[in-house]
């Protein structure tokens, strides 16, 4: 997968960190500082189709030609995760318990064309 | 995406950087809130110090190593994995100091209604540091009950009686309590401990809030239950 940089415009992952103490959230919650809210956007061009990532193996660069020579046959493709990872959260809940739990699938670690 | 159609992050590029910061701050927020079954952002009323902190997840540890060992299990008490992708909770539930008399004390410990209403007991342990006077035996009853939220009748009462010898750490399992107290949506457990003389407060070390009670759960999310029908 790939990192959005500048003006990217092929699907990829783009940062967004979200500095609990800039939101007024570190009262409550104790653990992490902040939330990686990743997430995908960009192109995805029908011969990128199915290539989870920006794959650049010959079978993939076949693969594509063949695609982009029966674009009729493809379908539409969009830029969605394809690795994501769980969230661990400290924190105090309404009656300041102290609550550890990991919030599955809320990290978004890579992206690519369905 | 194909003219026409909404794509849920194209919309993004189009919006101004702030504009689209707050978006995404609103997502983050609401996206957190509803996976721990908040409605908003709790408000602390007593945070807990760090020392009382450290000391019940070192005392949490101590005990895990010790069941492990004492079950053949290797260092360090491995947790029971759950099935991927189920979200598991470790609670810590600090006393609430209750009435207390001459030979017994009473402490409360409260579980929101979002957990009590969206998980299930996995285990729980109740977790009292002694200090006893002198040398000798000291028997202890423990009463577990769980009044209603007016205090009025109460249900699920359960007593253990306890020699208690020396200062220090002793636990006692109250996963069955704990469940139970979940599966009828409550949200308070009482714990009243009672001595046999009068021996100040009972043989509890209140003074010091690194040896305040607490109760340690370890919870799962409930799945809904699934039917299958052939």
């Amino acid at each position: 997968s790939i990192d959005c940089s500048g003006d990217s415009r092929m699907c990829c992952r783009k940062e967004f960190f979200v500095d609990f103490k800039e939101i007024g959230w570190e009262d409550w919650i104790i653990q992490p500082e902040g939330y990686h809210m990743n997430y995908c956007a960009g192109l995805c061009p029908l011969h990128m189709a199915g290539i989870p990532g920006l794959a650049a193996s010959f079978h993939t660069a076949v693969l594509n030609l063949i695609k982009a020579n029966n674009a009729d046959a493809a379908v539409d493709s969009c830029c969605v995760p394809t690795r994501r990872r769980p969230l661990s959260l400290l924190y105090y809940d309404r009656d300041s318990n102290i609550v550890k739990t990991d919030i599955p699938d809320m990290i978004v670690d890579a992206c690519g064309c369905t | 995406a194909p003219k026409g159609v909404w794509c849920p992050t194209c919309g993004l590029a189009a919006l101004a950087p702030t504009t689209r910061r707050d978006v995404l701050i609103a997502l983050a927020k609401q996206s957190i809130l509803s996976k721990l079954h908040l409605e908003d952002r709790p408000n602390i009323t007593h945070p807990t110090s760090r020392g009382a902190l450290l000391t019940a997840l070192r005392r949490i540890r101590a005990q895990r190593t010790d069941t492990a060992l004492s079950s053949g299990m290797p260092r360090g008490g491995r947790v029971p994995r759950l099935r991927p992708g189920t979200q598991e909770y470790q609670i810590l539930s600090f006393a609430e100091s209750g009435s207390s008399a001459s030979r017994s004390v009473r402490l409360h410990f409260h579980f929101t209604r979002e957990l009590a209403g969206s998980t299930e007991i996995l285990q729980a342990t109740l977790y009292l540091f002694w200090a006893v006077p002198g040398p000798g035996t000291y028997p202890v009853t423990i009463r577990l009950s769980q009044p209603d939220p007016r205090g009025l009748n109460v249900t699920g009462a359960s007593e253990t009686r306890l020699e208690v010898q020396r200062d220090g750490w002793a636990t006692l399992d109250v996963g069955r309590a704990v469940q139970s107290l979940f599966s009828r949506g409550g949200q308070k457990l009482t714990v009243e401990l009672e001595v046999a003389e009068d021996w100040g407060s009972p043989l509890l070390s209140v003074h010091s809030e690194a040896h305040w009670p607490f109760v340690a759960a370890q919870a799962r999310a409930r799945t809904p239950t699934r039917v299958q029908r052939r």
